[in-house]
């Protein structure tokens, strides 16, 4: 599948 | 990402907040969850051995390899907030 538009997604914990 | 340079971190919770942010998971240009942030404070500066850069491979044993990176962030989170362990082991590879 073509890469997601999440691209630059960042999760802080 | 050879064997040679991954490392097995002990992250013990010691405080109220695991302190990092990662980017990155399956189908985007970092397949693998990396550590962009290391914030003062939380478990993961106290514990000294995670640093900006490095790419998560594991979370206590489970593989982050194929996982996108709502579900990484997901078993990174159960794995801070379980009662079952106080400590998170992360295999980590420094990337060359």
């Amino acid at each position: 599948s073509p890469p997601k538009d999440y691209e630059d997604e960042v999760t802080f914990f | 990402i050879s064997a040679l340079n991954t490392a097995l971190v002990r992250v013990v919770k010691n405080s109220n907040t695991l302190g990092i942010a990662i980017e990155g998971g399956a189908n985007t240009r970092q397949p693998l969850p990396r550590i962009v942030t290391i914030q003062k404070g939380g478990s993961a500066h106290n514990c000294g051995q995670l640093k900006v850069g490095q790419v998560i491979l594991e979370v206590n044993g489970i593989s982050l390899r194929g996982q996108e990176h709502e579900e990484a962030a997901r078993i990174i989170a159960e794995a801070f907030k379980t009662k079952e362990k106080d400590h998170i082991d992360f295999l980590v590879a420094e990337l060359g």
